[in-house]
């Protein structure tokens, strides 16, 4: 309880930070190898945002992400986390100061793999974004509700493996109707790009209002 | 520190309990949707261990994993765990006592899908089980070491899906083999059974030296 305290406090500091400078901040969450990585490296590369895009690698180890999002062409500061499950307010917050977004950018903070302790973690985003993928399976959002409760915005990626997979998109979304009715969802392909132009221009709608 | 000794103190209590009654305790940790159960429920329908099979399933919310153990015809207590990211020693104690496995069996306990925070507490278990699948990517290992580290066997699931995938085998036992040069490692699919067998042998192995 504590220690979500002072996260908060840290976190409600980085929320100021971000309003101040018109900076739209997002926050994904999801499984190890759900396709956060591979999906921001789609954005980037697209462009579709047509506003500067800055990242925040969590990993318990390696710089394997934050190299992927150099390639890809955009300014990331990698954060190790050790043993932690899961990004805070206050790693976040130095990252920031290393990576020095510029004012009316878009910041992507891609958390460490993992579908549970990330969502209780307030890092002083404008978005939480919460990401399935398909080859999951259909009940993930039943058997981990934090992760959906806590969500602005629902991304399903890999659905062009669907032919090869038991996945029900009804029923998927039929849990997630269940437990947050108006959470607005993206089905998407971060490897053949299907649903990401739809997905994009949410996120550039939602940048531009909190410039 | 204080959690993980209280933990470390019941943990040594269900080793105990399980050493004494000769039964093979493993826990299996990975990432949501990897195929845990369904690896679970491939070994009790095909009956390779030729052993009493008990089955302990950890999840945040939902009975849906052991409703899916019950169906394949196993004994089969569910724990939720809430908010919390992991199954602990007493969890697992209470469940033992619901569950009351016949001396010299096997209990499986599927634990909360997350590749960081189970591998930090101990159950009692006489081995831990890693599985990545094939479809998380080929970099997990590296990504999530700790996952390797505390393994006593890896499982890489879900193979019959390569062909669809950019997943490179080689690469992923390299990553493996640089953190834990002597992990024994088993490639299978849950789906087709490729792989199985060998895995099942190498349990039954260990269950009847646990005897
Ligand atoms: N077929 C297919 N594969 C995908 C898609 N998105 C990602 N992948 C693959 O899935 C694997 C994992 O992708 P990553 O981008 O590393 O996933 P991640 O969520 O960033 O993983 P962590 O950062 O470790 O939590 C890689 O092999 C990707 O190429 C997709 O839409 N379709
Ligand atoms: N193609 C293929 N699909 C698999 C395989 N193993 C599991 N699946 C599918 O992967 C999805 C997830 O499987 P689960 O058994 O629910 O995974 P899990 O690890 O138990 O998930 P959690 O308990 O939520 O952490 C389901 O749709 C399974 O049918 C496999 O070897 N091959
Ligand atoms: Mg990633
Ligand atoms: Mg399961
Ligand atoms: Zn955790
Ligand atoms: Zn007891």
């Amino acid at each position: 309880k504590a220690i979500l305290g002072r996260n908060d406090h840290q976190a409600a500091h980085n929320r100021e930070h971000f309003q101040s400078e018109g900076i739209f901040a997002c926050n994904w969450i999801s499984a190890p190898g759900s396709g956060k990585t591979r999906l921001l490296e789609a954005l980037i590369e697209e462009n579709w945002l047509r506003l500067p895009l800055y990242v925040l690698e969590g990993d318990q180890a390696t710089q394997n992400d934050a190299d992927r999002i150099k390639k890809a062409g955009a300014p990331v500061v990698q954060i190790n986390t050790g043993s932690a499950c899961h990004l805070d307010a206050q790693m976040v917050h130095l990252g920031l100061h290393k990576l020095n977004p510029t004012p009316n950018s878009v910041v992507m903070i891609e958390n460490v793999g993992n579908m549970v302790c990330p969502t209780a973690f307030d890092l002083g985003e404008a978005v939480k974004i919460a990401l399935v993928s398909a080859t999951e399976g259909d009940d993930k959002p039943a058997k981990y509700p934090d992760l959906i409760l806590t969500a602005d915005l629902l991304v399903i990626n890999k659905i062009d493996l669907i032919p090869y997979l038991d996945f029900d998109l009804d029923a998927c979304l039929a849990s997630v109707r269940k437990l947050k009715p108006n959470l607005p969802v993206f089905a998407v392909s971060a490897k053949t790009g299907e649903g990401l132009e739809a997905l994009a221009n949410w996120l550039q709608k939602e940048a531009i209002q909190a410039q």
